[in-house]
């Protein structure tokens, strides 16, 4: 098949342009296909069949094995949702709780966004959906404190799940990022250990930016999933694999569409897959 | 920055005259990495990087620049132009109201927008009405009702309806009688694949005739913000585009791309959350952040 023939140029530079067009970073890109090259220069290809083959089997393992979002443990299993402004946090929790309601879990949502018009309404109509209970105060309230009495509501009731909303915040706004760090100690002392999962949503829409989104709210709050979200559009996502090497976040959910079972688990290989459709 | 890695690739051009051949070429990979980091789209800058050859090449190295600074000089200078002029102006109809619709993906930024841009009419002394014709996001009417109460709008809403075409026509009915000079119309989150939604939006457009039609796009896009503004442009057709989230630290390179599809102005640009964040689009400091 490859016994240490070089690949021609043209098909490295379309790969190299599939893969930014895929958002997955021009350096990225071009040391994939440098690692490409080197490979098939040693004529370590393999049996795989394709340049195009090989490739993708390279990009799964980079993404490892698909993890899945369960809680586990005392309940109640606490996630919090966190993300930029309009990246599908609200949507991306009724989904979540309506899913975990068919699993047979019960679920109480804390309208921790106590700042955007109408942020308390949107969950609210979500958690009638989802048929999960909406803690929440006025709107402008402080959500710390929101986010206290969820999880005092959640332990006393003795349900299985909470998940918190949060206002979105661009990561660039320190007073905002401090706001997000004391909802997360409150978290803690309302339930030490508290939370469980650090649910980052982001927008697949977004280009290099969603790697600074989490770097940063990562080392504000320590994410340990990623939900991407709109992945029904045409735009690919790419960004995941750097997130995944830089700072070993996995992808567990994705969003594919605006109701309430457009949510799907993350499949390493099927993203690799479409990044080529 | 770019200034620096452009002066490490051309340092040994000084004194030299004439930018050259393979002077140039190391000096447009650093300029195309630049562009592709700062989520330019991949063919955009391609193209982009071609012009840039084509004004560098030949042209004499002025004493008073380094050739760094020179190539430095030529991109910010073909990004200003390609990024357009400011003009902020949304011309007023003859006959109001002056009907505007704001189009664009989910989460975008329109229904902020919306209250944003009728704030800025009332306070110019117009009378602008906002329009909820958002049916489909859960509490999407509320949402822009409880904007329109914070600066003193009325918004028309009719949360019962199940078809905006219907909404649009009554809102037209009370702009009129309202004497509403300005119409601003919120619109749902759409993908530019949705078939369904698209022909939606291009009924509403049938019906609103409006004045000026808005693209509303976040500044975080990637590279996808070529596909999005192509099909917006040719199936719907748009007259101006808004930047939103620019508060951010995305270098907002899909400006470029979406300026390049399009051929229209970019008239404002996002920069908060808050209702007064709303500012007219300069076109040099966009073109330095981008260039980072
Ligand atoms: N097509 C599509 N739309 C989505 C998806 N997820 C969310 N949306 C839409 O994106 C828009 C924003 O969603 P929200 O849930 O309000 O986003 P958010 O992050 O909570 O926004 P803020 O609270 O304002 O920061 C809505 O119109 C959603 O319906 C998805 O997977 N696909
Ligand atoms: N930081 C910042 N946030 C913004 C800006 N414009 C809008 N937002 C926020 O972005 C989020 C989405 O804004 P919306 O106005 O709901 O967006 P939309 O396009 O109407 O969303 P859909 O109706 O779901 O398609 C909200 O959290 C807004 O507060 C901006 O310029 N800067
Ligand atoms: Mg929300
Ligand atoms: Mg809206």
């Amino acid at each position: 098949i490859f016994q240490g023939k070089p690949i021609d140029s043209e098909t490295l530079e379309e790969l190299e342009e599939t893969l930014i067009l895929a958002d997955i970073g021009a350096i990225s890109a071009s040391e994939v296909v440098d690692h490409l090259r080197e490979k098939a220069r040693k004529g370590e290809l393999g049996e795989s069949g394709s340049v195009r083959e090989f490739l993708k089997k390279e990009l799964s393992s980079l993404l490892g094995a698909g993890q899945r979002l369960v809680p586990y443990g005392e309940k109640p299993f606490v996630i919090l949702a966190v993300g930029v402004n309009g990246a599908g946090k609200t949507t991306t929790i009724g989904k979540l709780a309506s899913r975990f309601r068919d699993q047979g879990y019960s679920v109480l949502l804390a309208a921790g966004d106590t700042f955007r018009a109408a942020a308390i309404e949107q969950l609210e109509i979500w958690g009638e959906r989802s048929k999960a209970q909406v803690v929440k105060h006025q709107s402008g309230s402080d959500p710390s404190a929101v986010v206290f009495d969820a999880i005092e509501a959640a332990r006393a009731r003795g349900t299985d799940i909470v998940i918190i909303d949060t206002a979105g915040r661009l990561h660039t706004k320190s007073p905002l990022m401090e706001e997000l760090k004391k909802i997360r100690r409150v978290c803690d002392k309302a339930l030490p250990g508290a939370p469980h999962e650090v649910l980052l949503v982001v927008d697949a829409t977004n280009g290099q930016n969603a790697l600074k989104q989490a770097e940063i709210f990562n080392e504000t709050v320590g994410v340990t999933a990623i939900a991407l979200t709109k992945l029904d559009g045409t735009a690919k996502g790419g960004i995941v694999f750097a997130i995944k090497k830089e700072l070993n976040i996995p992808v567990k959910l994705i969003g594919v569409g605006e109701g309430v079972d457009d949510l799907q688990d993350f499949e390493p290989q099927d993203f690799v897959k479409a990044l080529f459709d | 920055s770019i200034s620096e890695k452009l002066e490490a690739s051309l340092k040994k051009l000084k004194g030299k005259g004439l930018i050259g051949d393979e002077d140039i070429d190391a000096a447009l990979k650093e300029v195309r990495l630049a562009l592709l980091e700062a989520d330019v789209n991949f063919k955009v800058v391609k193209n982009f990087s071609q012009r840039i050859r084509e004004k560098a090449l030949g042209r004499q190295v002025l004493d008073s620049l380094t050739p760094g600074q020179q190539v430095v000089k030529i991109v910010h200078e073909e990004l200003c132009s390609l990024l357009g002029s400011s003009n902020a102006r949304i011309a007023l109809s003859p006959n109001p109201p002056t009907v505007i619709m704001m189009v664009g993906l989910h989460g975008s930024g329109k229904t902020t927008t919306s209250a944003k841009l009728a704030r800025l009419f009332k306070k110019e002394g117009r009378r602008p009405l906002l329009v909820a014709c958002d049916l489909q996001r859960p509490a999407a009417i509320d949402q822009l009702i409880t904007l329109g109460t914070q600066i003193g709008i009325p918004v028309y809403s009719a949360k019962e309806s199940k078809d905006p075409i219907t909404v649009v026509s009554e809102a037209m009915k009370k702009a009129k009688t309202g004497a509403h000079d300005v119409m601003i119309v919120d619109t749902a989150g759409r993908l530019h694949v949705d078939d369904s939604l698209m022909a939606e939006l291009k009924s509403i457009k049938t019906v609103l005739d409006p004045k000026e039609t808005l693209f509303i796009a976040d500044a975080m896009t990637g590279q996808d913000a070529v596909n999005i503004a192509r099909q917006f442009s040719e199936q719907i057709g748009i007259d101006g585009i808004v930047l939103t989230k620019m508060d951010g630290d995305a270098r907002g390179g899909a400006a470029l791309s979406i300026r390049e599809i399009t051929q229209k102005p970019i008239k404002f640009i996002g920069i908060g959350e808050k209702i007064d964040m709303l500012e007219p689009f300069h076109p040099d400091r966009i073109a330095s952040r981008i260039l980072g």
